[in-house]
């Protein structure tokens, strides 16, 4: 148990390097094992440095650098074993329109292994649908499910009857 | 193996039976505030097996069934049912189509199928084992997760990384 | 002090049920201090029903809904008590945009008694300054502020050089 | 009484001093991810007399001042002050102008100046007492505050209304 974990562990820790690399244009990032611990029960901490900055704490990170290196560590989990589906709840919500299509350019790679649902009000994101659906309550307090074609979103992220 | 599609009844605010299909991209799902996608994304992780209400946003798991509006009555049932495409047989049985399925009733009760047959959450935690798709696995991601992934604690990274191994 | 506390709390409980219905088009809200407790220590429940919608335990509204009935209750206490300056980051980055509409209408009324100093990455929130700001980090890792015009933002949120 | 302008150096990502005017109408702030808008709204909290650094994302109090970037040496002292216009003698103070100003050594010290005077801490927080506007009031909300504001544990709802009152 103990090599395997070690060994899905520095496979995870090198996917994330090059994972955080993608999504903020350099910088670094590292998962550490405490040395001397046994591996099956130490802590694993993180690093993140964004380009151009020093690295400090983690929790000194913005709301978006934070979004952004949760999902960095997420995509490198799936480059170990890719979950055949994924469901990301407005995830998108705290990043900038850049790293917005980051997001969504990186999503559409993993497509290939991995099915995505997504839950989100950004325009952007709704782009890159294969499928779009909508979610309305057009009898109050009951949830109904309609399929849904871009132009048919309005601004109001309302739902037009398709 | 795909998730082909789900079927939700009962659960939460769906008073009527409600499907939706996947194409195996991107499913992407819209709609105003309230109106009950989050509570597509909690139906998924149900119907996987997940118990602890606290991560359903029930404080009870009744609270699960849905529990009427003005124009629809309480109902006694949840159901969802989740549809897998097995034709590569990633997943260890012997049928092109494996539907989970799981109900929960007002008495309290649950019940869990496996393709109309009733089985055990033993039989569909075994099944999905490894597939990096159970309740405990990371493959559902909320906003308010970004802070437990990233926090000192580590408890929830390590976690992660076991799922993988 | 009981006198006074009753008080206020009876004014900002008659202004929550005011502003709740104005945000979410109808449904009710309340505060409740249990019978029988002293005032000064007994807790405070919350109730919120929205439009067409049963009375459910809060935890059970959407993310949505939980950020628009916190608003409400920020501004049935400017009500009863403005404060000088209200500063709000990101508060509505869950709303959809219909509800980012009504927001920034409430926003403009009550701007009158109450500075607004605001954060966001929504399009529509930036449209309704009186005067907008950039921070950007030309310099990497060091942060710089520009005025910026509402044209002088790109889809990427970036600021142009002004 | 109306917040018209803040100026910020050393304190955060802020390596060179920086001034934000305001109108007393909608002021907003844009840019990208991790330029330093939230570091803004802190330097209003800390400025404000906010004493605790969890609050500003801080371990430890000495993070506040500016570490270092590629192009910037660390500094050794963070500054921010907060100018009042006072011409309607909302605060009891002879002043039409107010600034508040708040410093922080790397050794540790802390300063605080009203006008340009060294004063205590004490004195700062009687001055915006009852205005509305002190590190307790509620006059900053973030997102994450929104659980806390609904949450059962109903503190955080308590101080608010006594804040009120
Ligand atoms: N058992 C139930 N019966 C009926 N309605 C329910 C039940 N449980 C939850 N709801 C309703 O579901 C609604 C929440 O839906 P949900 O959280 O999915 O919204 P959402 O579409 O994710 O919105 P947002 O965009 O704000 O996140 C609440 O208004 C709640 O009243
Ligand atoms: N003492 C310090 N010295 C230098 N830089 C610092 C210091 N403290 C924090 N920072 C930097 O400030 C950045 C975070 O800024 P901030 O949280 O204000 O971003 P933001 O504009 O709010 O972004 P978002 O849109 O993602 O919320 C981090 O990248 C962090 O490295
Ligand atoms: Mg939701
Ligand atoms: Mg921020």
């Amino acid at each position: 148990a103990r090599t395997r974990f070690n060994d899905v562990f520095q496979k995870v820790r090198t996917n994330f390097q090059e994972t955080f690399k993608r999504f903020f244009r350099g910088g670094d990032s590292d998962l550490l094992l405490p040395e001397g611990e046994d591996p099956l029960e130490a802590r694993i901490e993180i690093k993140a440095r964004p380009a151009g900055k020093q690295l400090r704490d983690i929790d000194l990170l913005s709301g978006g650098e934070k979004a952004l290196t949760a999902i960095s560590l997420l995509f490198a989990l799936y480059m170990v074993k890719p979950s055949p589906v994924c469901v990301l709840d407005e995830i998108d919500a705290p990043l900038d329109d850049a790293n917005v299509q980051r997001f969504t350019r990186v999503l559409g790679e993993f497509a290939e292994k991995t099915q995505f649902v997504i839950v989100t009000h950004n325009k952007m994101t709704m782009r890159c649908a294969s499928s779009l659906y909508g979610v309305t309550m057009q009898e109050q307090g009951v949830s109904k499910i309609v399929s849904v074609k871009f132009d048919d979103v309005d601004e109001e992220g309302e739902i037009r009857a398709a | 193996m795909i998730l082909s599609k789900i079927s939700i009844h009962g659960f939460k605010s769906f008073a009527r039976k409600e499907e939706l299909r996947f194409d195996g991209g991107l499913t992407v799902i819209v709609g105003p505030n309230g109106c009950g996608k989050t509570n597509v994304v909690d139906a998924i992780r149900w119907g996987l097996g997940e118990q602890r209400p606290s991560i359903l946003r029930a404080d009870r798991m009744d609270s699960l069934i849905f529990g009427g509006a003005q124009s629809a009555k309480p109902l006694g049932m949840a159901e969802v049912s989740l549809h897998f495409d097995n034709s590569r047989h990633v997943l260890p049985i012997d049928y092109n189509e494996v539907v989970v399925t799981r109900r929960l009733f007002r008495s309290g009760e649950s019940e869990y199928l496996l393709n109309k047959s009733v089985v055990r959450l033993k039989d569909i935690s075994d099944l999905l084992m490894d597939t990096g798709i159970g309740a405990d696995a990371y493959s559902v991601i909320e906003l308010k997760m970004v802070e437990d992934i990233l926090s000192e604690k580590a408890e929830d990274r390590r976690k992660l990384i076991e799922e993988a191994a």
